[in-house]
């Protein structure tokens, strides 16, 4: 196999989600997830969260495989 | 790589031999524990390098289509595989989607009517060289990846794509960096490769029609303006005219010549225009 360097190229995923819970939908949904679930999704893509941020709209990590 | 965390929305974007679809079927589970239900998905990857240092179900498009399909819940019975070519033959881009019914209605009753908001994901290649050094640590540099990286978004001007945004970076070794910028709710994210040979950058943002139209332009100049590639794709999910005719006008200045523009609709889930730029030296 040709001696390979690291593939740039991302992979990109994005899911939608509905809730019959307008609770859940309205305020948090998915951002209710708790790390030690988002570290368990993240292990079956071989990558761990280096840095994290997030606001009133949505969270934003930096991953690294 | 990156992750972004919406109430009804997530977004993951990784790099190397990751095996990313593998991460669906984890994540319909901790979303049903919290009453939600998928009703939509879109995978998208451009062309690798490597293609053959990719893992299953990586190898090849068909194999991740077949994965993703199997790891979709029934209800999403609109989907829609496609490559949209350009002329450049190692340059397609992949797109997979899949919705359900509940928003088949919503979209049916404006099939024409622009998107609202749309995603541009850029893909640069054959980075100038100069510009590609400044993503490797200087050797003997103790500094840890957050502050190596909050010097890399400086000294190369990433943090002037959108002087609103909020950054989060880091810089890994030897080389390499990624960034996610979070404004108001709109996310944008740079990832870079920058070794000699297969060097590399990404840079994707959210737009809407509904702003002022140079914003997307001065943007998009302004993030390909960092790595001054030979090479661009852009993908961006809207069927408005306006958008993609404005993200050639913003390759243009850089000399950057559109060589390709394909577009595809997609069941449910809206349109894709790919266009490819190449170095008008060439």
């Amino acid at each position: 196999m040709a001696v390979s360097g690291f593939e740039g190229f991302e992979k990109r995923l994005e899911l939608h989600f509905f809730g019959d819970d307008p609770v859940t939908v309205d305020k948090m949904g998915l951002r209710l997830l708790d790390f030690e679930s988002l570290e368990h999704v993240l292990h079956a893509v071989q990558c761990t969260v280096v840095s994290a941020v997030g606001n009133h709209f949505f969270d934003a990590y930096v991953l690294s495989e | 790589s990156s992750l972004f965390v919406y109430p009804t929305k997530i977004i993951i974007k990784t790099c190397g031999t990751t095996q990313l679809l593998k991460s669906i079927r984890p994540l319909i589970h901790f979303a049903n524990n919290l009453g939600l239900t998928l009703c939509g998905c879109r995978y998208t990857r451009g062309s690798f390098i490597f293609p053959k240092s990719q893992p299953f179900p990586h190898t090849n498009f068909k194999e991740e289509v077949i994965y993703v399909e199997e790891n979709l819940p029934n209800n999403l019975c609109y989907r829609k595989a496609s490559v949209m070519p350009s002329k450049l033959p190692s340059y397609s881009w992949h797109v997979f989607t899949a919705s359900d019914q509940t928003q088949l209605p919503y979209f049916a009753l404006k099939p024409h009517s622009p998107d609202v908001t749309f995603t541009v994901e850029v893909c640069m290649t054959e980075l100038d060289r100069l510009l590609a050094r400044k993503f490797y640590k200087k050797a003997g540099d103790s500094k840890t990846g957050d502050s190596a990286g909050k010097e890399m978004t400086e000294l190369t001007g990433i943090d002037n794509i959108n002087p609103g945004a909020f950054i989060c970076d880091f810089a890994f070794d030897p080389c390499g960096y990624s960034m996610n910028g979070i404004d108001g709710d709109r996310y944008s994210t740079v990832h870079v490769t920058p070794e000699d040979g297969y060097s590399y950058a990404s840079f994707e943002c959210v737009g809407s029609i509904y702003d002022d139209q140079d914003d997307i332009v001065e943007t998009l100049k302004k993030a390909v303006q960092v790595f001054k590639p030979a090479t661009v794709s852009v993908s961006t999910t809207s069927n408005s005219h306006e958008v993609w005719t404005r993200v050639a006008h913003a390759m243009e200045p850089l000399g950057l010549k559109c060589r390709s523009c394909a577009m595809d609709e997609f069941p449910a889930a809206g349109t894709i225009v790919f266009q490819t730029f190449t170095a008008a030296r060439r």
